[in-house]
């Protein structure tokens, strides 16, 4: 990837292309460049294997930086809420979960909170069967907040340890939509106060800039507290993340890597910016 | 937006008679960052850029214009070149019916698109057959089945069995049904999967469609060459149709597509609605991707 062995303005552009290419972003890019030609001026860097491993330091500075791991409460059920743009890959993601915390001998409850989509509450409910856990669901086209309002007292009445709501894709511009989202929170808080304790936002690893903008608009709405990065056993990056967590601090808590129920990861830094310069 | 950043670069320009080169290098370091800030693919704003460079050094600055309005004239003529006609029409067979698949990555939006297709040619009053193909997603033959109903077309469906075998099948339905439009909805998959990729070419070797439509997420960042890239070298494309352009991604992924398929972007998917599919209009497309 890097060809020669010795350091020259080459090096930097070669690295530049490949953050962008990696859906890093063009400031972003830009700013790890900047750090990188500092660091290999003060350091003397003149091995391009060096200068490879030092921007690889200066990623894992920005991604290692906090807690990625899922919230621990006292009490029980945890709530997770799930949300994101259109066809990322939520309601697979909820099977991946549930799935996740059944190996833990966990007890999970879903809710079928999309009740727009053809077929999502359906969609759902395979998911169940297959990790054999029940789903909280009404008619289709039914208020996601009363889903949401049934299903935390149903946690709560039969001591489910993991409740994982399911909402609807829905494009973070469609301000009517969030404000749907806001209420299904609401509702949450004022029947488990503390819940829900995880707002997750997935993201498409094949989505590039406009990931920022979701985020943007996704946290304002409902303050995240963690992102899942789906389909990265594609060829894309995911590389956005970068700048994600550079600039709003939301941890990564896991990534897809397939569409089966055990394609879930929790996120790796380390395998991650190997994979960006792979 | 990017009028804006070069009123800032061309201030200091006087800008009469033509582009030196130094303007133009000057504004084109603006059009690469707008671009890929746009998700445009690298090495396709590379090319891009190069070819800008050929037609602005040493063309006249309009008398209306300054020098970096000019440079951006000629970026936005390019684009829309580049990008080709408004082409919203889906290839005819000679004799029904005329068979379309839909192709791309898990969750850009076929089997909605596959839908609006469907109400698009019922509009023109053609008879249209949608073929539940996707026989991997959790509850994908449903999801086809509650679409079709909501707009009466009927939903083709041999529950799990092969996707080639159903595709077969279809068309011996459509024909034995007076249907004259097939559409057929295949699961998502990823370029880099052999085996569905193989499956996708045994379904063309069977039913021959007369158009193979990639669809693709207006938000796919730098991705894009290459799914395009691979999906066209495999299936030879005929087309792309660009979904979710009802959000407020700048949507430079239509021009990598465009750019290393040659393939025309035929529909543009605006909404989640079964209405929500619009004939891809290049010019508004390049105004985004530079705005
Ligand atoms: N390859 C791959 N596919 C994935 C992954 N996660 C989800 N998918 C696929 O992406 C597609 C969309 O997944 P869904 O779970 O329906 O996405 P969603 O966000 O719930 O979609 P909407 O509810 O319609 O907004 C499905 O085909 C999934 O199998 C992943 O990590 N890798
Ligand atoms: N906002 C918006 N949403 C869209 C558009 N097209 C599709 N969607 C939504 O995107 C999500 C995914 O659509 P699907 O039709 O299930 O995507 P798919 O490609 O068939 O997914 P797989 O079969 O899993 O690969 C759904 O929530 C759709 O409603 C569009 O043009 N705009
Ligand atoms: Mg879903
Ligand atoms: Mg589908």
């Amino acid at each position: 990837v890097l060809k020669k062995s010795t350091v020259d303005e080459e090096s930097f552009e070669k690295i530049e292309e490949i953050l962008i290419e990696g859906d890093v972003g063009v400031k972003p890019s830009l700013e790890l460049v900047e750090k990188l030609r500092k660091t290999a001026r003060e350091q003397r860097i003149t091995d391009s294997e060096q200068l490879k491993q030092v921007l690889k330091e200066e990623i894992l500075k920005i991604l290692e930086t906090g807690d990625n791991k899922l919230k621990n409460v006292a009490r029980t059920p945890l709530v997770i809420l799930v949300v994101g743009v259109n066809g990322v890959g939520k309601t697979t993601t909820i099977g991946k979960l549930a799935y996740y915390f059944k190996q833990q001998g966990k007890q999970v409850l879903l809710a079928a909170g999309d009740t727009f989509r053809a077929a999502a509450i359906e969609q759902l409910e395979i998911w169940g069967n297959r990790v054999g856990c029940q789903v909280i669901k009404q008619k289709e086209g039914s208020d996601p907040a009363a889903v949401a309002f049934d299903a935390v007292k149903a946690a709560i009445a039969r001591k489910i340890d993991v409740l994982i709501i399911d909402t609807a894709g829905r494009l973070h511009t469609k301000t009517n939509l969030m404000e749907e989202l806001r209420k299904v929170k609401r509702v949450v808080e004022r029947e488990l106060p503390g819940a829900p304790d995880e707002v997750l936002l997935v993201l498409d690893a094949t989505t590039g800039q406009n990931a920022f903008s979701q985020v943007e608009y996704f946290n304002k709405a409902l303050d995240l507290t963690g992102l899942v990065l789906t389909k990265l056993d594609g060829t894309a990056k995911g590389g956005v993340i970068i700048g994600i967590k550079s600039s709003y601090q939301i941890p990564i808590k896991f990534i897809g890597v397939g569409e089966k129920m055990d394609d879930l990861r929790p996120f790796d830094p380390q395998e991650f910016v190997e994979a960006l310069f792979a | 937006n990017l009028s804006n950043k070069f009123q800032e670069v061309f201030k200091k320009l006087k800008g009469k008679g033509k582009l030196t080169e130094e303007d133009v290098n000057l504004a084109l370091r603006e059009v690469r960052i707008a671009l890929l800030e746009a998700d445009v693919n690298f090495q396709v704003v590379k090319d891009f850029i190069a070819k800008v460079k050929e037609k602005a050094v040493g063309h006249e600055v309009l008398e209306s214009l300054t020098p970096g309005q000019q440079v951006i004239k000629i970026v936005h003529e390019e684009l829309i070149n580049l990008m080709g006609k408004t082409n919203a029409k889906l290839n005819d067979a000679g004799s029904p019916p005329t068979i379309i698949m839909l192709v791309g990555l898990q969750g850009a939006g076929k089997t909605t698109t596959a839908a609006k297709l469907a109400h698009f040619l019922k509009k023109q009053g053609k008879k249209p057959l949608l073929v539940a193909a996707d026989i991997y997603r959790p509850a994908a033959i449903k999801q086809l089945q509650v679409l079709g109903d909501a707009i009466d077309v009927p939903v083709f469906t041999m529950g799990e069995q092969s996707p080639v075998d159903i595709a077969k099948a279809s068309i011996n339905f459509a024909k034995s049904n007076l249907k004259n439009y097939v559409i057929i909805d295949t699961a998502g998959r990823l370029h880099i999967n052999e085996e569905l990729m193989d499956e996708l070419k045994k379904i063309k070797e069977e039913v021959s469609p007369h158009e193979i439509l990639l669809v693709v997420d207006a938000m796919t960042g730098q991705d894009a060459v290459n799914v395009a890239k691979s999906f066209n070298e495999e299936l030879g494309l005929t087309g792309v149709i660009l979904t979710k352009l009802d959000g407020d991604t700048k949507g430079g992924a239509a021009l990598s597509v465009k750019a290393v398929t040659g393939c025309p972007i035929k529909f543009a998917g605006m909404g989640e609605k079964i209405e929500n599919l619009e004939p891809f209009y290049p010019d508004r497309m390049a105004s985004r991707i530079l705005g």
